[in-house]
């Protein structure tokens, strides 16, 4: 699907710290 | 001016709904949608309510895609001020949009019948931006879930998107913002280089003396944050904007138990120069205040689905604290 969610950065994210850019 | 929009089949080939709908019956609030689908919604909650919503050209994205803002305004020969609200100025703050149509949806549902929003809605006319930066949030959606930016190109086409929150003319990018397009800040090349942040600013100039209250939604932090952010100065009304903020937030927690903390940004969050925000304030919108919506970082910009009702129902009785704050400032004498 065109639409489709990228998952990978998703998953990176997760592993950065509290608090990111807001 | 005022414009219709209908949205044509194939439009937008990367952006098609996930979810068919066909009435405004149907329409998920607690799901969050596609560009495509808010396009759809506008156009429906205009046809829905001709009496109260009517759908505004605001200007056109880099990408070339239309920014419409809805104004909802009962009919009155009374003169009346307004509030300005934006949503997803930040492309992966789903909950921002989310949150916009869920205010849009609850005033319209409930403004004949609820003496509150009767009043308010008597007295004061809306300007709703359900997606300011419409290029990134469909970038979002397609490509990169945690997008933040706009989309226009820097560095011969090596480098996309400024940060449109450090774009708008307010000690632009002095601190806490970058001139290297590959930072999350960048600023862009000027002040208000970004055609979004140019049509949301020159529409905030040419209204600026009806608005009263400026309030851009975002997530994530539990934060009720008031000017300002480029410096530690505090604006005139700073112990009037922390009361109405805090009274805001003790609505909030309220509602679910969240706990928001009320305060500057450079004080309670980080320095940042060129926030809309801001600037509102210096261009002399008394109220200017940014949410940073519910979660704690246990999801980040990733909230779930399940969280969109809690979130926007606590938000709403922050929101609608201080438009009664606002209210009783500036409606009741008349």
């Amino acid at each position: 699907s065109a639409e489709k969610v990228a998952f990978l950065p998703v998953l990176l994210f997760l592993l950065v710290p509290f608090p990111a850019l807001l | 001016y005022e414009m219709r929009f209908v949205p044509q089949d194939g439009q937008e080939d990367v952006d098609k709904p996930l979810s068919s709908w066909r009435t405004l019956e149907n329409y998920s609030y607690d799901k969050y949608h596609s560009m495509t689908e808010i396009y759809q919604w506008m156009y429906q909650i205009g046809e829905r309510y001709t009496d109260m919503v009517t759908q505004h050209f605001l200007g056109m994205t880099y990408e070339s895609r239309p920014m419409y803002y809805l104004k909802i305004s009962q009919p009155s020969s009374n003169p009346k001020k307004s509030i300005w609200m934006d949503c997803g100025i930040h492309a992966r703050e789903w909950i921002a949009p989310a949150f916009c149509q869920w205010f849009v949806k609850e005033i319209l549902q409930n403004y004949q019948h609820d003496s509150r929003m009767s009043r308010l809605l008597n007295s004061l006319d809306f300007y709703v931006l359900p997606v300011l930066n419409i290029d990134g949030y469909i970038y979002s959606w397609t490509t990169d879930r945690l997008w933040r930016k706009s989309r226009s190109p820097h560095d011969n086409g090596t480098c996309f998107g400024s940060d449109l929150n450090r774009n708008f003319n307010a000690s632009w990018c002095s601190i806490g913002a970058s001139k290297n397009c590959q930072d999350l800040t960048f600023c862009g090349t000027g002040p208000m280089s970004e055609p979004e942040t140019k049509a949301v600013a020159s529409f905030l100039e040419s209204q600026k003396e009806n608005i009263v209250c400026f309030l851009t939604i975002h997530s994530y932090g539990q934060y009720i944050l008031l000017p300002y952010g480029y410096t530690s100065n505090k604006p005139s009304n700073y112990e009037e904007l922390i009361q109405v903020g805090q009274k805001a937030a003790n609505a909030l927690k309220a509602k679910h138990g969240t706990n928001y903390r009320v305060g500057s940004s450079a004080d309670i969050l980080y320095s940042s120069s060129g926030s809309s925000r801001d600037w509102a304030r210096d261009i002399g919108i008394p109220f200017s205040y940014t949410f940073e919506l519910r979660d704690n970082g246990t999801y980040g910009f990733v909230l779930p689905e399940t969280q969109i009702q809690p979130t926007c129902e606590e938000t709403m009785e922050a929101v609608l604290s201080i438009l009664d704050d606002v209210y009783t400032k500036y409606c009741l004498s008349n």
